[in-house]
């Protein structure tokens, strides 16, 4: 197939009474169960509108919250794809697997890839010194189900984000599995901040299409889901289908279906406590595809043209924990170059109108994020401060009222995986509004 | 132009090889 419909569910899970002593196995299946209720209705819905593939969120089956003990009744041993298991045909072969086999059947019956995140335990033995206390490992997995129902991949989050009710792997795994209409890799959530697995299985791997089972809590102004995620998949030139969960308390929601040239559906929902389903068509091999981006050289342009003046009312603000060197758009069109270290970041625009009340900076990051110091980011951001104070510059702001004729946005980058994000007022995407040019500017088109 | 108001533009980078060693896995910065 040279496309194939695409779908991911929103799903609002419900979820367990918080508790500090386990409950029994028969009220998680029931838990669990009745989630799966609702994603039985996602799953053939999908099939009914033509979808080969739909990806289902991370945690969606029991929620969060957990210590080791609770989340125990939970869990299946979930074997290695390589056993040619289908479930639904065989489903007494690795002990007692409930949730595996009514998640095969679901994919079988409706003749549909089902992308699921489950719990898996792994019995260890006590001559293991990593063995943990309760004598199992328990990883947070994502499972794969083809149209016949067999288990074709299996995959354990590497980078845990506070979840102390399961054990990292031992290596990141590279999951991969081939259909008819291309090739795919899997991982979860946080995963997608780092190189392994996220970056190699689309640099070596050159798999076609990502799927990212998420509970991902947005965070202004960088790393809102639909926002970071369309900036990856443009950044890495693959399709990436996103399913998130959906939790407005947590700031859970923004599932998407990504091509490397643009969002092709998206959904942002803070109002409702409602799940959502996403179909797209998608192109199997986009790297064939007319559309398909030529590779950027990103810091092409800023390290070859003169730097702009730099303002001398440059001036030091916060993105979470991170300190930006910032410059305001103090006119209603210019240029302008802000620094931090070895990056410089350089911005041309024109607003069609400055709005009084509001005030806009320029900024430049180049350092170990956050409190733990992992990550090195390098990010240029010309964003719309809280209030016209500048001292707020940085913080979350939802709505904005200038418009741009013109921006241009480049920077130093030392790295070559940039992520180009765009977020409008009231936490839009702009399909086919900017472009990426080869040289490395983040441009408005016309 | 842009139609609608914009918020943010910006450019995200990662620069992997500058990690740091315990970056590789662990848990998560929950900040």
């Amino acid at each position: 197939l040279d496309t194939f419909i695409a779908a991911v569910y929103e799903h609002a899970v419900i979820l367990p009474e918080k508790t500090e002593t386990p409950v029994s196995q028969d009220n998680a299946l029931l838990l669990m169960n009745k989630n799966i209720d609702i994603l039985e209705k996602a799953i053939k819905q999908a099939a009914q509108q033509g979808a080969e593939i739909i990806v289902t969120p991370e945690d969606a089956l029991y929620g969060w919250s957990f210590t080791r003990e609770t989340i125990f009744p939970y869990l299946e041993d979930i074997p290695d794809p390589r056993v040619n298991w289908i479930p639904c045909q065989d489903p007494h072969k690795f002990g007692h697997t409930p949730v595996q086999v009514r998640l095969s059947c679901l994919a079988k019956d409706n003749s549909i890839y089902v992308l699921a995140n489950i719990g898996d335990k792994k019995p260890c033995k006590s001559n293991d010194p990593t063995c943990p206390s309760n004598g199992y490992y328990q990883y947070n997995t994502n499972v794969v189900y083809d149209k016949k129902g067999q288990l074709v991949a299996r995959y354990h989050k590497y980078h845990l984000y506070s979840e102390p009710q399961f054990d990292v792997p031992e290596k990141p795994e590279l999951v991969t599995f081939n259909t008819n209409f291309g090739k795919f890799g899997i991982f979860t959530c946080f995963d997608i901040l780092f190189h392994d697995p996220a970056v190699k299985l689309v640099k070596d791997f050159r798999v076609d299409t990502i799927l990212l089972p998420t509970a991902w809590m947005n965070v202004l102004p960088l790393l809102t889901a639909i926002e970071f995620h369309s900036a990856w998949a443009m950044g890495m030139r693959v399709n990436l289908l996103v399913a998130n969960t959906h939790h407005v308390r947590l700031n859970m929601t923004g599932s998407g279906i990504y091509a490397p040239h643009s969002p092709k559906a998206y959904h942002y929902d803070m109002d409702t406590e409602l799940g959502k389903i996403l179909f797209s068509k998608v192109d199997s091999h986009p790297r064939s595809s007319p559309d398909f981006p030529a590779a950027v050289n990103w810091a092409d342009y800023a390290t070859t043209i003169k730097p702009f003046p730099v303002q001398k009312g440059t001036f030091k603000g916060f993105i979470s924990r991170d300190a930006f060197n910032f410059t305001e758009l103090s006119a209603s069109a210019g240029d302008l170059t802000v620094c931090q270290k070895d990056l410089c970041c350089h911005l041309s625009y024109e607003m069609s109108r400055k709005e009084e009340n509001e005030v806009y900076a320029l900024g430049a990051f180049s350092g170990l994020h956050g409190r733990r110091g992992r990550e090195y980011w390098q990010v240029c951001t010309m964003l719309k401060c809280r209030t016209t104070d500048v001292t707020t510059c940085g913080q979350p702001v939802e709505t904005a009222l200038t418009r741009f004729n013109v921006f241009s946005l480049s920077g130093t980058f030392g790295t070559e995986y940039v992520f180009p994000e765009v977020l409008l007022t009231k936490i839009r995407l702009s399909p086919g509004k900017f472009e990426v040019l080869k040289d490395g500017r983040l441009v408005n088109k016309n | 132009g842009m139609s609608e108001p914009i918020l943010t533009v910006s450019l995200f980078g990662r620069w992997y090889a500058k990690d740091a060693h315990s970056a590789s896995g662990g848990i998560g910065n929950l900040e």
